[in-house]
């Protein structure tokens, strides 16, 4: 990992046992190297590593024993820092039922991440109720309808032929109705660039007024993450990120990406496909994966 | 990058910049680029005029070796048996419909095995492809064994004299073991049956995807002796360049780039295009 690499730039450098500012370019290097490979955005890396020269030629490293070890202390706290911050807190609304809405690029986890929210709710003893407005994507519905089923939570659809404004108007009143403190709306996947589409989520926000949209990115996902994030940040004003897939072995530089570039706190990571597989956001550990 | 400029190291920093942006890969890219330099100053080349055919050229010879790669070696006289395979999301049912629209457009008699039966929807969701397509779907109850599907459906494939099945597979991991063997079963069950098959294995990549994709690439190419790839949402601003460092290290070549959600949104990979995009 980071810590080797960083040894062996050591090694070839170093002569009478001091560092000196050169040594610690040399090291930046390496850093920058590591979060490349672990898919920062390179304007992202470029960026922080210029945040952390700063430090990494400070006391604390050219005066240790151990520069190596320090540098990458140095790193890791302000990767952290970075990612950290707000609490991975959702939202709940003075006026029931709390609004959330799902949104992202296809095949994020949007629905399968709808449906670990309902669980999370319900072991809160909340009364979430799922809303399908995915009126695109083939069986998008019954996939819903069948995590509703599994968890028992109530989900509103109208089938696919009515417009998703119009099922999520239809579905927060029957909410209402039902004294559900709880509206998650699954949105269909879109690209970015699909102006009608990007549009449709307008519309849908203007109706639904949610209390959080939470935008649903893939933590393999590479340098696209931040004109993906900025560009749904732009046009929605998230409240938040979900990051998917977490259990598999990907570095996962895009939480880094993300969060540089919007702002907005990560709530919750996914860490399987099944519906209990959802934790809060651990900047801390999220650094340490990104360095490898 | 297209603008005339002088071919000096601010040139090739802009250069790296680009094609790290397109997920190349850091390490790719600073062999590519130490490549170019040598090469630029052996010719004395020193405007970017004359260095950007050298580097498309470079890129394209990596990504078609040879005209047959990039078409499906199935075979003319029997039943062809196409496996698909990959990580969550990244668009195999999908595929799965579009292919079955192309086969059929050529006169091809097609069949869809629906071997993903754990996800909620997920054989609803290849029904509804097959419907579109026009094509018959084999499916067994959510929560069965997926090499039973495929097994049943290459009996029934062969029986109706069918020239392709198409075997959805659940999305998966690459680091989940257990997963991991769940596929290497059915890979297995289908050489049982006709040793030669699965005649084509691809693996269907996500054009979003970033470093990530070599280690699908690798563990996929272990469980499931993976032959080639569908780079798909290659309609986004991703623009799929681990399938570079792909080639290179595991030779594996893009069969098929999807570009959209619509049955006819498939198409056969185009090298040159491909390299030209990465520069756009
Ligand atoms: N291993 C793992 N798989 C996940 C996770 N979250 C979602 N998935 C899987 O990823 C795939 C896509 O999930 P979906 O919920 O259908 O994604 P989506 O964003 O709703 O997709 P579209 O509606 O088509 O845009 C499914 O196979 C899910 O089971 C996760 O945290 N870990
Ligand atoms: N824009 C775009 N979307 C695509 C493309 N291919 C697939 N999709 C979308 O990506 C999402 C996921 O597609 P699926 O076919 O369900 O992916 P999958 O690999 O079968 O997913 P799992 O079975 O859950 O692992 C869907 O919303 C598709 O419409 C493509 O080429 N372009
Ligand atoms: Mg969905
Ligand atoms: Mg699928």
């Amino acid at each position: 990992g980071l810590a080797d690499r960083l040894q062996e730039t050591l090694k070839k450098i170093r002569g009478k046992g001091k560092v000196t500012e050169a040594d610690v370019k040399s090291m930046m290097r390496e850093v920058r190297l590591a979060l490349l490979e672990a898919d920062v955005n390179f304007k992202v890396v470029k960026d922080f590593v210029n945040r952390v020269k700063e430090r990494a030629v400070g006391q604390e490293v050219l005066k240790s024993l151990t520069p190596g070890q320090q540098v990458i202390k140095v790193v890791n706290d302000e990767l952290t820092q970075l990612m950290g911050g707000e609490q991975s807190k959702l939202a709940t609304s003075a006026r029931p039922p709390t609004v959330i809405m799902m949104v992202g690029l296809q095949g994020a986890g949007k629905t399968t991440s709808t449906g670990k929210l309902a669980k999370y709710l319900q072991n809160q003893n909340r009364s979430p109720m799922l809303i399908a407005a995915d009126i695109y994507r083939p069986a998008a519905i019954k996939q819903l309808e069948v995590l509703g089923e599994q968890l028992d939570v109530p989900v509103f659809s109208l089938g696919n032929k009515e417009n998703p404004v119009k099922i999520v108007q239809q579905g927060i009143q029957k909410a209402k109705e039902e004294h559900c403190d709880y509206v998650l709306i699954d949105t269909a996947g879109r690209l970015h660039v699909d102006e009608a589409l990007m549009d449709e989520l307008h519309q849908i926000k203007q109706e639904a007024n949610p209390d959080e949209i939470l935008l649903v990115i893939d933590a393999m996902t590479g340098q696209d993450a931040v004109n993906v994030a900025q560009s749904f940040n732009e046009q929605l004003e998230l409240s938040g990120v979900v990051l998917t897939k977490l259990d598999g072995d990907t570095r996962g530089g895009a939480a880094l990406s993300v969060k540089a570039v919007t702002g907005k706190p990560i709530k919750f990571v996914g860490m399987g496909e099944k519906m209990d597989a959802l934790e809060p956001f651990h900047p801390d550990r999220m650094a340490s994966r990104i360095l490898g | 990058l297209s603008r005339y400029r002088k071919v000096d190291e601010d040139f090739f920093e802009e250069l790296e910049e680009i094609l790290i942006q397109a997920d190349v890969g850091v390490e790719t890219v600073m062999e590519l680029v130490d490549d170019l330099r040598m090469e630029a100053k052996k010719n004395k080349i020193v405007d970017s005029e004359g260095l950007k055919p050298l580097l498309t050229e470079k890129f394209v010879d990596i990504l078609a070796k040879s005209d047959e790669e990039e078409t499906l070696n199935i075979p003319d006289d029997r039943l062809g048996v196409i496996l698909f395979v990959g990580v969550n999301g990244v668009g195999k049912t999908t595929t799965i419909g579009k292919m079955a629209h192309l086969f059929k457009n050529a006169g091809k008699k097609v069949i869809l095995a629906a071997g993903d039966t754990f996800r909620a929807g997920a054989i609803e969701q290849l029904e509804v492809w097959g419907e579109r397509a026009g094509v018959d779907v084999i499916k067994h109850k959510p929560g069965s064994d997926p090499a039973a599907v495929v097994f049943d459906a290459i009996q029934a494939a062969q029986s109706r004299q069918a020239d392709i099945l198409l075997c959805d597979t659940a999305g998966r991991l690459q680091n989940k073991k257990n997963l991991m063997d769940e596929l290497n079963k059915v890979h297995r069950v289908i050489k049982r049956e006709i040793p030669d098959a699965p005649h084509e294995t691809l693996l269907v990549l996500d054009a979003t995807t970033g470093q990530n994709a070599l280690s699908q690439a690798k563990l996929f190419g272990e469980a499931a002796g993976v032959t080639g790839i569908v780079l798909t949402k290659l309609d986004g601003t991703a623009k799929g360049g681990i399938v570079i460092a792909i080639r290179n290290e595991l030779d594996l070549p893009v069969k098929y780039v999807g570009l959209g959600e619509k049955l006819d949104d498939l198409q056969p990979f185009q090298a040159e295009q491909f390299v030209h995009a990465l520069f756009a």
